[in-house]
């Protein structure tokens, strides 16, 4: 028996919009830790990671673990049907086809329950080995999607390169060239708004821009994403979601042949 | 051009 209720129930819902443009199904692992996910793009480019740990739950019930795939776009037409502000309460039994979504409105005079089928998927989980990152940026979410959302406009694919000088963002096109520089910067008001570059060495790697801009889906979870860049080694970037977990997105680099 | 390697070329099945 499974049975996870989030008073907070947006969340779900802005993990679900953050995550299904780039996943189709995915079989979502149940246990005492938490609620996760992992899973690749059709292509197996990029990777996403997601964790919700127990204890940020309202009330949670895993009696044994569980892995339940779903298809994420019928999940999130039926959390479409959740208002904002409602409690979700997802519930499963051990070994049903089924699972639950139980939507509560805040004065709890209104309650929807939704039942979709669950589906078998053959998923490979991967291992994530512990990496040392040669730069770490954390900078606005809002600022980071922008950034994509620009230089998509003129390019297919980023250099992010992080030097002394900071980071930069570099694409080119048809019509030319562009290159946007964020320095450190923490004398804000607000922490949110500050960029914070760690540089253990000087990084410069080339991504799809079609794959970052589809990260920046998740960008409602956090004021602040996380950029974590290595030689050689796929990015990370990563969106804490307050007091529960993350979802992190990693995505290979282009390689130069 | 760069190539485009999928994930599974820096993480392995477990």
């Amino acid at each position: 028996m499974l049975e996870l209720r989030l008073v907070q129930g947006s969340l779900f819902k802005k993990v679900l919009d953050g995550i299904k443009d780039l996943v189709n199904d995915a079989n979502f692992d149940c246990s005492s830790t938490g609620f996760s996910l992992q899973a690749m793009d059709s292509s197996h480019v990029a990777l996403v990671a997601l964790l919700l740990r127990s204890e940020g739950f309202e009330h949670y019930r895993c009696d044994r673990n569980i892995s339940m795939g779903m298809n994420l776009s019928n999940m999130a037409k039926m959390f479409k049907c959740a208002g904002n502000d409602d409690i979700i309460t997802i519930k499963a039994d051990d070994g049903g086809d089924t699972v639950t979504f139980m939507f509560e409105s805040p004065t709890q005079d209104k309650i929807s329950d939704f039942e979709m089928k669950l589906m078998s998927i053959d998923s490979e989980h991967l291992g994530i080995p512990e990496a040392e990152y040669h730069a770490i940026v954390k900078m606005p979410s809002s600022e980071f999607a922008r950034i994509c959302r620009d230089l998509s406009t003129i390019g297919d694919t980023v250099v992010i390169s992080v030097s002394k000088e900071g980071v930069k963002f570099t694409t080119k096109g048809d019509i030319g060239i562009a290159n946007i520089v964020c320095r450190q910067n923490t004398s804000v008001d607000k922490p949110e708004e500050a960029t914070v570059i760690e540089m253990n060495e000087p990084v410069s790697l080339t991504f799809a821009l079609r794959y970052m801009n589809s990260f920046t889906k998740a960008t409602p979870l956090s004021n602040i994403v996380t950029i974590s860049l290595s030689n050689e080694l796929p990015v990370v970037v990563e969106y804490k979601i307050a007091e529960m977990g993350y979802v992190r997105f990693y995505l290979a680099p282009k390689i130069e042949e | 051009g760069a190539k485009q390697p999928t994930i599974t070329r820096f993480f392995s099945k477990v």
